[in-house]
């Protein structure tokens, strides 16, 4: 375990924590998109399934339990709480996500490393983290003010995509351990879309104005 | 499941 893997799985562990305080303490969900913590529920649902049949290590069974506890309740606060999903934006957060979940299926099925159940939904969970961030763009978008735990939960995410890399980076050339390019090109993929956040993120920052995305 | 295999990263 490698600085840039650990900080990353910390920076992803807040950004899903920082969300579920957000959610549940003021009792509102405003700017959040749920189809992409449906989708997210989903990747974890669906990577996460060696759970119960390879034990890695204490801390891996632990931070997935983590993650499929807090993404599943996100979507549960936000579909179920009945003070919660009052605050639900669902005229805005209208991202098609079935138009996610087909596509990365039918890549899963045609582009994998082994054709097993458990690596076909692992490699469809890699798709899919890809591109789970999109309907919370386009929410922003849309919405155009940016309240700002919603920017934080975003800028976490892109930072622990960004320490990922850095970890692939790192491994390959200490432990000459190279990740699948299957997690490689979906990684970096998924971190691209990120860098236009990022942009618009540190101006606002710099310029000290509320974050405007572009429309 | 060899080394490179086991999927050791979230």
């Amino acid at each position: 375990m490698n600085i840039f893997r650990l900080a990353g799985d910390m920076t992803h562990l807040a950004s899903v924590l920082v969300l579920l305080l957000k959610i549940h303490t003021i009792k509102s969900c405003a700017g959040v998109s749920l189809k992409t913590q449906e989708l997210y529920a989903l990747v974890f649902a669906t990577r996460y399934l060696d759970i119960f049949t390879d034990f890695i290590s204490v801390y891996n069974t632990v931070m997935k339990l983590i993650f499929l506890g807090s993404s599943f309740s996100i979507v549960w606060y936000i579909r179920r709480h009945k003070i919660v999903r009052r605050s639900y934006d669902k005229e805005q957060d209208t991202f098609r996500h079935y138009f996610l979940v087909l596509p990365c299926l039918l890549l899963a099925l045609l582009i994998h490393e082994k054709f097993t159940v458990k690596e076909l939904l692992w490699t469809f969970s890699i798709y899919l983290e890809a591109v789970a961030i999109l309907p919370q763009l386009v929410l922003l978008q849309r919405t155009r003010n940016i309240d700002n735990l919603t920017g934080q939960y975003v800028f976490l995410l892109g930072a622990y995509r960004s320490l990922y890399i850095l970890n692939w980076i790192y491994r390959y050339f200490t432990e000459r351990h190279f990740v699948h390019w299957i997690t490689w090109i979906a990684g970096l993929v998924q971190t691209l879309l990120y860098a236009d956040f990022f942009y618009y993120y540190f101006e606002s920052w710099k310029n000290n104005v509320k974050l405007q995305l572009p429309a | 499941a060899d080394e490179s295999d086991v999927k050791d990263e979230l």
